[in-house]
């Protein structure tokens, strides 16, 4: 609903930042 | 008087990377389990306190391999991490468009995704056993993660989880997952120990 405890916020926010870290150093997907 | 270490996220944060990188196995995620009781039904609770996910840089040439999602589950885990991303963004996109959002996610980020909205009531699960029990539990093995009581197990194992581990320490329990099937060590059990001890407002 948009409204995200602040714990799961931050691990989410950490996880798609981690996330997209390691994709970009993998490069474009096969 | 500052805060008690355990309400602090980034220590905790900390700790748990410095366990997952400096472990001699390979883990692919940690979870600490928060324990609370809602004061209005005295339930106790085991709830998202913190997670580090580590991955794994062939889960997606495992995934694609040995278990692969089918497309109609695919096009749903993008959609709902595209949904999440805008609402951490705030719904912008941020400054440059974030292309990886449209990459597969793996069984395992898949998996650490839904641990966010999980909790475990009055001892259930595997973090809810251990932490009333107050001992670890040590899970290795597709085939023993499959006989186990709880869903969340049974769910690893689809997802291509090998090895689990619960382990009581301070106001939760830290869980560790893993694609490998990692047995026992007393070695990992003293480090968890040192690390989570909660007493301590240093990273040791």
């Amino acid at each position: 609903n948009g409204d995200l405890p602040m714990a799961r916020k931050k691990s989410l926010q950490r996880f798609l930042e981690k996330r997209k870290e390691r994709l970009t150093a993998l490069g474009p997907y096969q | 008087p500052p805060a008690p270490a355990y309400f602090n996220q980034e220590t905790l944060q900390q700790r748990l990377l410095t366990l997952i990188e400096g472990a001699r196995e390979t883990w692919t995620y940690a979870i600490f389990w928060q324990s609370s009781v809602d004061v209005a039904s005295g339930v106790s609770l085991l709830g998202w306190g913190d997670g580090y996910y580590k991955g794994c840089e062939e889960d997606k040439r495992k995934q694609k391999t040995t278990n692969p999602a089918t497309a109609a589950e695919q096009e749903h885990r993008k959609r709902v991490l595209r949904e999440l991303n805008s609402l951490i963004s705030g719904g912008a996109g941020g400054s440059s468009p974030d292309e990886t959002v449209e990459e597969e996610v793996t069984d395992t980020e898949w998996f650490f995704l839904v641990s966010m909205t999980q909790s475990f009531v009055n001892g259930a699960g595997l973090p809810g056993q251990a932490f009333f029990a107050d001992a670890p539990n040590w899970i290795a093995g597709a085939d023993r993660l499959a006989l186990a009581p709880c869903d969340r197990a049974r769910q690893a194992r689809e997802l291509g989880l090998q090895t689990m581990v619960c382990v009581p320490v301070g106001t939760g329990v830290l869980e560790l997952g893993s694609t490998d099937v990692i047995y026992q060590s007393l070695e990992l059990m003293n480090k968890i120990r040192v690390l989570f001890n909660f007493n301590s407002f240093e990273i040791p």
